[in-house]
């Protein structure tokens, strides 16, 4: 009698949890925009057996964005999901991989992720500030302003303004514009960049120094501005950021 | 209604009687929740 076809793959199984980590890792590694993304839920795998020691994996996974910019060098495993309360994002993957021969590979991957609910986060916690579109009026001004405080500030390298990744706005009982951005080194120093600003451009690929700044503009009771910038270093690909060599937009 | 009830009295004869204590496997999936459901 013709062997039983293998039973089924669980969700949770070492196999599935391996083909789930496996697509996190690419999914990460070919995303240039944003946070990484961490495995929430395997919320399905379908495996279809092409031959011998040849499988078409379907997984269907359901992520949770990370407080880990991805352009930063810090491991997925030690990036920390962002919580309920700071306005959580998810993302929903369908990801076909092939495992020939033991080895995996991505076939195809497609993502969309969304924020949680205005409504879930204010009935957890009714003060907290919610994520607010990247082109407000209000972010790009708090934006601007950290960038011109920190450059006028530091006697390293004038930074420039990669991507906003996300921007929350409390209303009450402060008015607080919350924001977070990637920036990049330029080859001027910020007091170069004094006289002749148009000349400091980014440093190319082989030299290239990214880094991420967080900042809190209070507009009311009184005005207060608090910047934090860090650049990550020169990198080189690795695993955790394996585009570096393809640039970012 | 003579055939809801056929139905009903027919899955209960069905039913395969269950050891004492049974409990079923979860289901394969969806998978364990590793950090919070929004």
């Amino acid at each position: 009698a013709p062997a039983a076809p293998p039973a089924p793959l669980g969700c949770d199984d070492p196999e599935s949890e391996a083909a789930a980590e496996f697509a996190v890792n690419y999914i990460n590694g070919h995303s240039h925009h944003g946070y990484k993304f961490a495995l929430n839920r395997i919320d399905s795998i379908v495996v279809r057996h092409q031959g011998p020691n040849n499988e078409i994996v379907f997984l269907e996974l359901d992520l949770l964005e990370t407080t880990c910019p991805i352009l930063s060098p810090t491991p997925l495993a030690n990036c920390t999901v962002r919580s309920f309360t700071e306005h959580a994002v998810e993302g929903d993957c369908d990801v076909k991989l092939q495992k020939l021969d033991g080895k995996l590979s991505v076939v195809a991957s497609k993502c969309h992720s969304h924020a949680d609910s205005s409504e879930d986060v204010l009935r957890l916690c009714p003060d907290c500030p919610l994520l607010t579109t990247l082109n407000d009026t209000e972010v790009l001004s708090t934006v601007t302003a950290a960038l011109n405080d920190h450059n006028s500030k530091t006697a390293d390298a004038y930074l420039r303004l990669l991507e906003i990744g996300r921007a929350r706005i409390q209303h009450h009982p402060v008015h607080v514009v919350s924001v977070e951005f990637a920036v990049a080194a330029t080859n001027c120093s910020a007091e170069e960049a004094k006289d002749n600003v148009e000349a400091c451009q980014l440093l190319p690929d082989d030299q290239s120094n990214y880094g991420f700044c967080t900042a809190a503009e209070t507009k009311r009771p009184s005005q207060n501005l608090q910047v934090d910038c860090q650049l990550y270093g020169h990198q080189v690909p690795t695993p955790d950021v394996p585009f570096l060599s393809q640039g970012t937009s | 209604a003579v055939a809801k009830r056929a139905v009903a009295e027919a899955a209960q004869h069905d039913k395969v009687p269950r050891p004492v204590g049974f409990v079923p496997p979860p289901p394969p999936c969806p998978g364990r929740i590793r950090h919070f459901k929004i």
